[in-house]
């Protein structure tokens, strides 16, 4: 059975794709075999994989609703060892699809609680606390969460918490957070000092040591399809999620 | 009758929050009167204004679910003539309840059409497509799409488009696109001129001429509950939402 992670914050554009995508392709690097399962209708995770919409078949939408086994839906990515669910705009309707599903809280999870031939099991979630992510957290066993180091941020963390204590209570006694990842860490303004000081303060040891830099790099990586761990492996933000994998095997192991 | 604007793009961070507030309060210092509506679970756009989640009474979940007056529901903020209609965590669980709702893409606009002593009504949208930002888009004139000037904010703007034309044919036949505005501009990286030059070539001149530069500045001025305007009026980011507000201004007396 592999370990499932999602990567989640309801607030918009912290890093979670950049992490998802750049977190998955570090543990490949290092021996792991993963699947990066792409549950935001907008697919960024899909695209900067290298894997486009118009090509896709089957996607994410069809794991959820048509109990479309994973394995067939999955794509290699030009990363040995990663594979990707693609994401499709069907998704979009998804949300609203799955108010009134039977099973709704359990769709994914029924997909991903089963043996497949992976390590790693990475969801890059959708920026809200809605339904799909819900689903997320009710299939995983723990939670990255990035934190972009912006006073807006800060504000949506704690009803991120109570969210997860609910689905804790009500349907994955086991799931919690497994790390607080700082993004988009500019030493040169006061701001990101102050704010990771601040989440250092409420979540200690939930934090990770590594911090990501504010790194443009980062940003030109996906309109190559490619992650940054393969377009710049030598820049900063590449370095920092190498060394984020490190923590996260590290923290696995003591598991 | 106000005039009615929502800010959105279901892409997150890309500076929607940012832009209602400062927009907003640009318009109210060259004299208009403004209501702001915060219709994002994370009320942002409440606490950029000052007002705490603690001491607010009603919010816009009681405006679309309990029929309460937009009016009684207003609370003042210390730009004069600026007053904005807060949001609070109930609004997290309104999607749900919007799916089997009566009228459920009608509420906002039955309790924004009407003679309100505004001359702007401006909506805050969260990051994503869902039925609160639909809601929006029956009920408003036009909308003003902020766009990151980053790879994956391009991504949603062709589902952002069609879902638009979609209202348009269903529900709202006199709905636009205001204008597009590029948001975090950095003059130093290629990425955004790049992006820049394509949202010009697809979109022409929806584009606004004022561009947004990146600007510490602009995310400082929420941790102390004021928007950039007043908190540093001579800033280059307040500096550049001074001149859009103009730009929508003019735009305004063209129609
Ligand atoms: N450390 C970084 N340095 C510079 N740019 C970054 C960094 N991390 C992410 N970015 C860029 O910032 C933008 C937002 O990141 P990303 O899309 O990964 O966030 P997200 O949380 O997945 O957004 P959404 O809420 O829309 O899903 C993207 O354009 C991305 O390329
Ligand atoms: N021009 C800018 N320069 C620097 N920082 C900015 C700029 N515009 C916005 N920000 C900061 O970037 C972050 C994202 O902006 P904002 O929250 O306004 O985006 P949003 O689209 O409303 O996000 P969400 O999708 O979560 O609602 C915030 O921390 C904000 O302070
Ligand atoms: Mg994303
Ligand atoms: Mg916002």
């Amino acid at each position: 059975h592999p370990r499932l992670l999602a990567v989640a914050n309801q607030k918009g554009g912290v890093g979670k794709t950049t992490t998802a995508v750049n977190l998955a392709t570090a543990l490949c690097a290092v021996g792991q075999k993963v699947l990066l399962v792409d549950l935001d209708s907008q697919g960024n995770a899909s695209t900067g994989l290298g894997v486009r919409r118009s090509e896709i078949q089957k996607s994410t939408y069809d794991v959820l609703f048509d109990e479309a086994n994973v394995e067939d839906v999955a794509v290699k990515t030009k990363v040995p060892r990663l594979s990707v669910v693609p994401s499709s705009l069907h998704l979009a309707g998804a949300e609203i699809e799955l108010v009134t599903a039977d099973d709704r809280e359990y769709k994914l999870k029924k997909a991903l609680r089963k043996p497949l031939p992976y390590d790693y099991v990475i969801i890059d979630c959708p920026p809200s606390l809605s339904l799909l992510t819900l689903n997320a957290f009710v299939a995983v066993d723990s939670i990255v969460v990035p934190l972009q180091c912006e006073f807006y941020a800060l504000e949506g963390l704690s009803h991120l918490v109570k969210t997860i204590e609910r689905v804790q209570r009500s349907f994955n006694p086991d799931l919690d957070i497994h790390g607080v990842v700082l993004t988009m860490y500019d030493q040169r303004n006061n701001l990101s000092g102050a704010v990771a000081a601040d989440v250092r303060k409420h979540f200690g040891d939930k934090v990770y040591k590594t911090v990501i830099p504010r790194n443009v790099r980062l940003s030109e990586a996906p309109s190559y399809g490619l992650p940054a761990i393969v377009y710049d492996m030598k820049c900063p933000g590449a370095q920092a999620y190498i060394h984020l994998a490190g923590e996260v095997i590290r923290r696995e192991r003591d598991i």
